[in-house]
């Protein structure tokens, strides 16, 4: 794949 | 009509290996697909670069050999290039949207921590909440991913319009209309008399053979693609009865059982191409060494290659544009979010000094 992943950006990181 | 809101609620043990797990087997389904398109660009490219199938279908030596003739009415059925100039066109527009809406949230965050640091520099001790810039730091470090996300988008932009740049003549010749591609192609010694004769018919179920294994890889993406498997629950199990969870190990014996077979299925694939094209070579050799070349029948195949090729760019490209498209569109959501992010913090603080000021004043 040409562009970057953003796979890990969909997930919702967690506000602490 | 109760729903539990709780339901996907899950130990944060259990949220944590659920994301190392969908990550190892997305790099695994990439990395298997990666594998199976790759070696049909590999099959596809060499055929191009024999002129196959369409010495074999060239019998006059001066119309457009069948699969020539395919692959241009494929590329006009998917918009030409015009559909592939229009998305180009647009690639530019999605790249600003999106460095705009970036711009604007840290812009947001580089304000108010501005005002912050000035009411610091007036009040200073009285002044004693934490500054902007120490709560602003997981948010900017997040920002500057983006833009690195965004510096590596402009380059493989620039990859697909020098692709394009390369191919694209070649591409509208195959968009022309069948009389005007074929008065392009030079005519050439008809091949005729190489008809029925054994290496042609041994090239022709070379070359059927190949394509039926391409087409069961196209099956096959879509099959692993397909495959579904709650790995949450194995990991609550796991966590319930032995208190811990061996990530790394559950994971990888469930990605084996789920896309072990496929990826022998795959490996086979490509060892049965391997030995195919091998064959292909040799039978390619004994061909080109029956039929008369000249300078004409040259020139003919070197631009029948060209036009096969043309059609697999454009393939390419469509493929990349697509691609760049859903990228850009799915990182403007993801954008969006962040910039909420930034608003709403950044409205409690103003919220927050408001409330700060009006007691120094009062006091």
């Amino acid at each position: 794949s040409l562009y970057p992943s953003l796979e890990d950006l969909k997930v919702d990181k967690v506000i602490r | 009509k109760f729903s539990d809101l709780f339901e996907k609620m899950v130990p944060m043990a259990v949220q944590q290996a659920m994301t190392i797990y969908n990550q190892r087997k997305s790099d695994f389904v990439n990395r298997l697909v990666g594998t199976m398109r790759e070696a049909t660009n590999l099959c596809n490219g060499v055929l191009a670069s024999l002129n196959l199938p369409a010495a074999l279908e060239d019998l006059s030596g001066d119309s457009i050999p069948q699969s020539i003739a395919e692959k241009a009415r494929s590329i006009v059925q998917q918009g030409g290039l015009q559909s592939i100039e229009q998305l180009i066109k647009d690639l530019p527009e999605l790249l600003t949207r999106n460095r705009e809406i970036l711009d604007e949230s840290l812009k947001m965050l580089d304000e108010e921590e501005t005002t912050d640091n000035d009411l610091r520099a007036k009040f200073n001790q009285r002044w004693n909440r934490t500054p902007s810039g120490d709560l602003y730091k997981p948010l900017r470090a997040e920002g500057a991913n983006f833009r690195s996300i965004l510096d590596k988008a402009v380059q493989a932009d620039q990859v697909v319009k020098e692709r394009y740049n390369t191919h694209c003549e070649m591409i509208a010749l195959l968009c022309k209309p069948e009389n005007e591609l074929s008065a392009a192609i030079p005519s050439a010694n008809p091949t005729k008399t190489l008809q029925g004769s054994e290496v042609v018919n041994m090239l022709r179920s070379q070359i059927t053979k190949l394509d039926e294994i391409k087409k069961e890889r196209e099956t096959l993406e879509g099959e692993v693609k397909a495959v579904t498997f709650d790995m949450s629950v194995s990991f609550l199990t796991a966590l319930a009865r032995d208190g811990a969870i061996n990530e790394e190990q559950l994971s990888s014996t469930q990605l084996e059982q789920l896309y072990g077979a496929y990826n022998q299925r795959v490996q086979a694939s490509l060892r049965t191409q391997e030995e195919l094209l091998g064959q292909v070579q040799t039978s390619h050799q004994e061909f080109s060494n029956l039929k008369q070349s000249n300078a004409e029948s040259n020139q003919r195949e070197e631009v029948l290659k060209k036009l096969a090729s043309a059609h697999d760019s454009y393939v390419e490209i469509s493929n990349n544009l697509r691609e760049g498209t859903k990228f850009y569109n799915d990182l403007t959501e993801i954008l969006l979010k962040f910039q909420n992010k930034c608003s709403d913090i950044v409205f409690a603080r103003k919220t927050e000094r408001d409330e700060l000021l009006k007691e120094l004043q009062q006091s």
